[in-house]
């Protein structure tokens, strides 16, 4: 079971969209994808469920109580399997701290679950700061997505990922695959493939071929509650989802 | 002095930018601003620094050794000023937990601050995450400007932001007066009126009239190290941030 955490610390590059589409991209090729929210934002919960979940049944019930993770899932679309977040899990860095055993909870937890469920995939939606949760997301992670918003600002953001995830390759004992992502890519702007010639100079072959393009319907999605295939399957969005999630099968995890 | 609060935990929504260019405006206007970069991400400092200050010269310092917040700043722009901040400002939230005398730190520290320095208005720039920053942000402002990228997902995170604030009244006893500010407001899409016909409904009187358009000179400035009056004093974004300044101007503090 492949694990994808999708990270960057500059906020609104295009990680929760970028876990509900690629999910979504995945269960039109019927796979079956676990998502996991690990946002105490809760944005992509909010765009999958009716209701949120009380604070024990989400995310934070297995760092609070070590409820097992197959416990709190909730099926979304049909065949989608979702772990809620809940605004508690604000507290898991204080209550926490960093210590080693920490860090690798949720890799545990994750490797317990692998035990019961046979979902193809667990995509773990992070959020904006790199604390305990984000933490437990790379130390999770066989590979890791970095969106970056087609802008300067974001880019970076993913400069620093890069920084931040070669020293801790020398804690983790092993080097985390990851591909940066353009997102919001707006061919109609010279900015664009300014950004993308520099993420080309930075990344190189990881970053991804498949770029994301700045897609009106694909922000319109989440207020109708939907991913982009439900919403309008036939937006330039949903191709491109599908193009990465293609791009990503052929990647051999060993690098 | 006027202090003013640039904050909303969703990412990505243009609380660096505004912060940038609603300080350029001033600058414009022969005022003499001083930013505080309240980021561990540091954006606003690596725009406006060539260089990023040690940790004990940037607003850490202030932090974790109590050194008077006059003795921090640094020009920018001629009459600029800025206390950097330093990624070292992650540690804050863990350092010091949320007791009622940190969480009013900046506050008295800024006090401090106006009885030795002559700026007009104070200008914090917030991470996306209500912690120990950001609170002391909340806690030593006179008005909060609630950044909203004309989509659905940030205008989310405002409605929390405006449940967050009502929340702490009781607790600040004073009501914290708010602006909610239209950025990244694209003409061309009909989601963009969608999201302002909400953010009217939800925020009435506190919407500001001016929006701020989606421009890409906004975009490439921080590439140049400009905000967006030095980098194309005629862009739409310029003309923007200025209206912005001439309405926030005529605000009664009082309401
Ligand atoms: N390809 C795209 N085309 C158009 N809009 C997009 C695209 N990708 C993302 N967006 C919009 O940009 C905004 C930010 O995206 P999103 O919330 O997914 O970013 P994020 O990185 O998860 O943010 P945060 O850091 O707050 O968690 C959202 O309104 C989203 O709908
Ligand atoms: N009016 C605008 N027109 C075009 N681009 C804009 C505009 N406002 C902001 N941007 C761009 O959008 C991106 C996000 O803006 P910015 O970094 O200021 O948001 P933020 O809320 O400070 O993000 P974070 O939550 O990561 O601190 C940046 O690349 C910025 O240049
Ligand atoms: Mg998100
Ligand atoms: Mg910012």
């Amino acid at each position: 079971m492949r694990r994808i955490a999708v990270f960057n610390q500059k906020g609104g590059v295009g990680k929760t969209t970028s876990v509900l589409n690629l999910a979504a991209a995945m269960l039109s090729q019927k796979q079956s994808p676990l998502l996991i929210d690990m946002d105490p934002q809760c944005h992509l919960t909010e765009i999958l469920t009716d209701a949120l979940p009380g604070s024990q049944r989400s995310l934070f019930g297995f760092y609070q109580n070590n409820t097992p993770l197959d416990e709190l899932m909730v099926p979304w679309n049909d065949a989608g399997l979702l772990i809620p977040a809940h605004r508690e899990l604000a507290k898991v860095d204080s209550i926490f701290g960093k210590g080693p055993s920490i860090l690798n909870r949720l890799r545990s937890g994750l490797d317990n679950l692998e035990k019961k469920i046979s979902a193809d995939t667990i995509l773990l939606d992070c959020c904006p700061y790199l604390g305990v949760l984000s933490l437990n997301a790379v130390f999770a992670a066989d590979l890791m997505i970095v969106p970056i918003s087609s802008d300067f600002l974001s880019l970076q953001g993913a400069q620093k990922v890069e920084k931040t995830l070669k020293a801790l390759e020398n804690v983790l004992k092993r080097r985390v695959p990851r591909r940066y992502l353009l997102t919001c890519y707006d061919r109609r702007r010279s900015m664009t493939f300014d950004v993308e010639k520099l993420a080309q100079q930075y990344f190189g072959p990881e970053l991804c071929q498949t770029v994301i393009s700045e897609n009106v319907a694909v922000a319109e999605s989440p207020q109708a509650k939907q991913d982009i295939f439900r919403y309008d399957s036939h937006a330039k969005g949903a191709h491109d989802y599908l193009a990465l999630l293609q791009e990503l099968n052929n990647i051999d995890l060993a690098g």
